[in-house]
């Protein structure tokens, strides 16, 4: 699964989540990826997410919106709401993976709960940061 | 209003450094440094967030080495299948696909779905004709396939057929 998150200068929000599924998946499963409010998730005034990973416990507990709820009813921060989500919320339910968020002030985060989750992301005025492993 | 905020991913999982190689992890960091180069070149210009993750994750899916596209893994049927969301901060509008061949960027046809039909998710037949009318380039069976995701598949038929045991995670991974 690939997938990018954005804000733009205007402040503008956006996100895309693409995959090939699983290895040997059954013909005609589906993960979180093309769920709205699962892989993939954006408003302007909480953030944009796009996920990897297990998919179908990141549709259960609807990953993506559950990380905007949390910063909307909550006043949780970005990093917050996702790293809750990512650690506490999907972790202990066989959610293994990751994802990437940005909020409206251009904050990003990018937690994961595996080995590893090959990510890059850069803010105007600052060098691109490229991972792979925990660092 | 401040700047700019890119960020990307390439999937998740079980990444074993010693089976990571230098050059494996060179040419995995050349595939995000250019995707993320694609997406923050519509940005620095003043581009939309839109265009940016649209941008981005097409480089991704031209890339075989991550799971989209170009280097989506296959099916239990021997076959691929793509999904493929986008969504847009401005107003919540979506537009996604499911279970698609064909288009090389399935990202595009997601985005075709949200700005030229009042659906949001769109499988089957109708997607692919969607893809046809938007003017979307398609790829073959040649185009998409890629040996070490067959190899990939055939070592998860056996492994099922020898009933092996297998609790790696980063297997249900999308």
């Amino acid at each position: 699964t690939v997938g990018a998150v954005a804000r733009d200068r205007d402040g503008n929000l956006a996100a895309a989540t693409s995959t090939g599924g699983m290895t040997a998946k059954m013909p005609g499963r589906i993960g979180d990826t093309p769920i709205p409010g699962a892989g993939t998730f954006a408003d302007n005034a909480t953030c944009a997410v796009s996920a990897t990973g297990h998919g179908e416990v990141f549709i259960r507990y609807t990953a993506g919106a559950e990380i905007a709820a949390r910063m909307r009813h909550l006043g949780e921060t970005l990093e917050q709401a996702a790293r809750h989500v990512v650690m506490e919320d999907l972790a202990p339910n066989d959610g293994s993976g990751g994802l990437v968020a940005v909020d409206s002030e251009g904050n990003i985060t990018l937690p994961f709960n595996c080995e590893g989750m090959y990510r890059s992301s850069v803010r105007e005025g600052s060098d691109p940061e490229t991972a792979i492993y925990a660092e | 209003m401040s700047g700019y905020s890119l960020a990307i991913h390439g999937g998740a999982g079980t990444i074993l450094k010693s089976k990571m190689t230098p050059e494996k992890e060179a040419a995995y960091r050349e595939g995000l440094s250019t995707a993320l180069e694609a997406g923050e070149a519509v940005l620095r210009k003043g581009g939309s967030a839109m265009d940016a993750v649209e941008a981005a994750v097409c480089a991704l899916e031209d890339e075989p080495l991550f799971n989209s596209g170009r280097g989506a893994v296959y099916t239990s049927a021997g076959a691929q299948e793509m999904d493929a969301c986008v969504m847009d901060g401005r107003d919540r509008s979506a537009g996604a696909v499911a279970g698609i061949f064909g288009p090389k960027n399935p990202i595009r046809l997601a985005r075709a779905v949200m700005e030229r039909t009042p659906h949001v998710l769109l499988i089957g037949p109708r997607a692919l004709e969607l893809a046809q009318e938007a003017g979307l380039e398609f790829g073959d069976r040649d185009y998409f396939f890629d040996q070490k995701r067959w190899d990939a598949l055939q070592k998860t038929m056996q492994m099922r057929e020898s009933g092996e045991e297998d609790d790696d995670p980063a297997r249900r991974h999308g």
